[in-house]
């Protein structure tokens, strides 16, 4: 999956999100093409019941716009399967409430919910992990997770765009 | 006072007006700090595809066009992430009306699939030409370039084709993928792109697309419906019967990019969210923010470690309640998907999550079904 945040001079904005699902989605190389396919049916997975033609599968992806009564604006989204939920949600509330800046807010470790278990990020606080354990958060280890987060920020007149270090991202603005 | 005198004080008080205009518009000029912008800016997941974003902007594109562009050439720079062959959604905010859309694009189910499809996610990988689905992701650019585009939907794609006329690089990325244990066995299925003979390509070495940039200059003329009607779809559909799938041309006919208004909610009275409905994750990210709303959450909040712990206490546990509504995220089309969403995102039920979250982390997994509770007092009270 893959985030692009855009904001432009007129101050309209757009958060999208595009995906194949996994790394390289079905495996599956259409030669004459050269387009790779998706596997998306696996979605349907999380919802566990009978699937019908035409009908979409559910997504954790949730490209977001978020604008404030002043005028700011948030334009956020991730990438990363089940992990979108919690690297967006996390980000958005390092920002919006903690005041962090738009770059620590996305690259700051996060911890993602599954089930009744959490799974910390690399670097996460271990303070933080060890409290939670304390009151009986039980814990899963993170096997394969790709989190990333791609967000700008406009505060006043000032625009702030960062694309996440996770992924080696840059983003570019003028 | 001599004529000259007079010309004097005039000269000299425009010049000090002239100074002092000069002071004001620099002193009230907007700055920033380093690495901001004062007029738009683009964050896709390369540098590379951030900066044909940003151009596109420059060259009065709007931020649908540079979006687009950035998906394009992402598709190349990262094609294990994105790609022709996936689905795209877009929120979209439209700074003249103030309005916000989504056009969701995401990849449909055929008209023939195997009917024990659903009994195979039990597998390590669910990979293979039985998990493809209809691709949406050509039919969500176009749309978005029909309601929102200015440049010309050809200049979209010509930077992307210029970059696959030159070798492209296995990046840091690819190359952490490709040689990943998870899917290096699998990997081999894409050899006729990066592998060199049997051998993977490593970071550093290059490889070329020459088909895929052909594919691209045909859309780039033809539009969208050179791959959903067209000689492209038919190779498309062709190649991946071939490999096992069932999708058709008619599939591909058919699919169309739904649009609608942004999912909303406003935090505190003073933020609004804007997100996509189901059967996108935008609710539950809503969800989550709303729970948490009432806890009044600041920077204060992380003062001290009692602090930190009692906040990230509350953090996990709205991730935890959220966490349990994705299941319930289905097509609206074919599900009552709309209504679940509207009582999920009522006071009723964010209240009940946070009567629910208490000191302790080790409630059982039934605690955080909020919606099993709602059913079963529903079932009781009506006898």
């Amino acid at each position: 999956t893959s985030h692009i945040s855009v904001l432009a001079a007129d101050g309209s904005a757009v958060s999208a999100t595009s995906t194949i699902n996994y790394p390289f989605g079905s495996f599956v190389y259409s030669n004459q093409t050269g387009i790779i396919l998706n596997n998306e049916l696996a979605d349907f997975c999380i919802a566990n019941r009978s699937i019908k033609a035409g009908e979409k599968p559910p997504s954790a992806m949730a490209p977001s716009i978020l604008i404030s009564k002043t005028g700011d604006m948030l334009v956020i989204g991730g990438a990363g399967g089940a992990w979108i939920t919690s690297a967006t949600t996390m980000a958005i509330i390092n920002k919006l409430w903690f005041g962090y800046d738009l770059e620590h807010a996305i690259s700051a470790p996060i911890m993602h919910a599954e089930g009744d278990k959490i799974l910390f990020e690399t670097h996460f606080s271990e303070e933080i992990r060890s409290g939670l354990l304390r009151r009986g958060h039980k814990e899963k280890e993170a096997t394969f997770a790709m989190n990333v987060v791609q967000g700008i920020s406009k505060e006043g007149k000032c625009i702030s765009a960062y694309s996440d270090k996770r992924k080696m991202g840059k983003s570019a603005g003028y | 006072m001599s004529r000259g005198r007079i010309c004097c004080l005039v000269l000299l008080t425009l010049g000090v007006l002239a100074v002092v205009v000069a002071l004001v518009v620099i002193l009230t000029r907007p700055t920033c700090a380093p690495q901001h912008y004062l007029h738009g800016a683009v964050a896709a997941d390369t540098e590379t595809c951030s900066a044909i974003g940003r151009d596109i902007l420059k060259s009065g594109g709007t931020a649908v066009d540079a979006a687009i562009a950035g998906l394009i050439c992402t598709s190349v720079m990262n094609p294990q992430s994105s790609g022709l062959g996936g689905g795209v959604t877009f929120t979209i905010y439209n700074a003249s009306t103030g309005t916000v859309e989504v056009i969701n694009a995401r990849e449909t189910a055929p008209r023939v699939f195997p009917h024990n499809l659903v009994s195979g996610c039990a597998a390590p990988y669910l990979i293979g030409p039985r998990w493809i689905a209809v691709p949406g992701e050509l039919r969500g650019y176009e749309e978005a370039h029909k309601r929102h585009g200015r440049l010309p939907w050809k200049a979209l794609f010509e930077p992307t084709i210029k970059l696959l006329s030159k070798p492209l690089v296995i990046s840091p990325v690819l190359d952490k993928m490709i040689h990943h244990p998870y899917f290096s066995d699998l990997g081999k299925r894409l050899c006729p792109l990066i592998c060199d003979g049997g051998r993977f390509l490593k970071r550093g070495e290059t490889f070329r697309w020459p088909v895929l940039q052909r594919t691209l200059t045909a859309i780039a003329e033809s539009g969208a419906a050179a791959f959903y009607e067209g000689q492209i779809g038919k190779a498309l559909v062709e190649d991946i019967r071939k490999a096992g799938s069932s999708i058709s041309l008619e599939d591909l006919k058919e699919y169309k990019a739904d649009v609608s208004p942004a999912l909303n909610i406003t935090l505190n009275n003073h933020t609004t969210v804007f997100s996509p409905g189901p059967p996108m994750g935008g609710a539950v990210l809503m969800f989550i923010l709303k729970i948490l709303e009432d806890y009044k959450l600041h920077e204060a909040s992380l003062a001290n470690p009692r602090e930190r712990v009692e906040t990230y206490h509350l953090i996990a546990e709205a991730l935890k309640f959220g966490n349990m509504l994705k299941p319930l995220m289905s097509d609206p089309a074919f599900s009552e998907a709309q209504v679940t969403v509207r009582t999920m995102l009522s006071d009723k039920i964010t209240k009940l999550a946070r009567s629910r979250i208490d000191d302790k982390g080790d409630h059982p997994l039934n605690h955080y079904n909020l919606f099993e509770s709602i059913y079963t007092s529903r079932y009781k009270s009506k006898g």
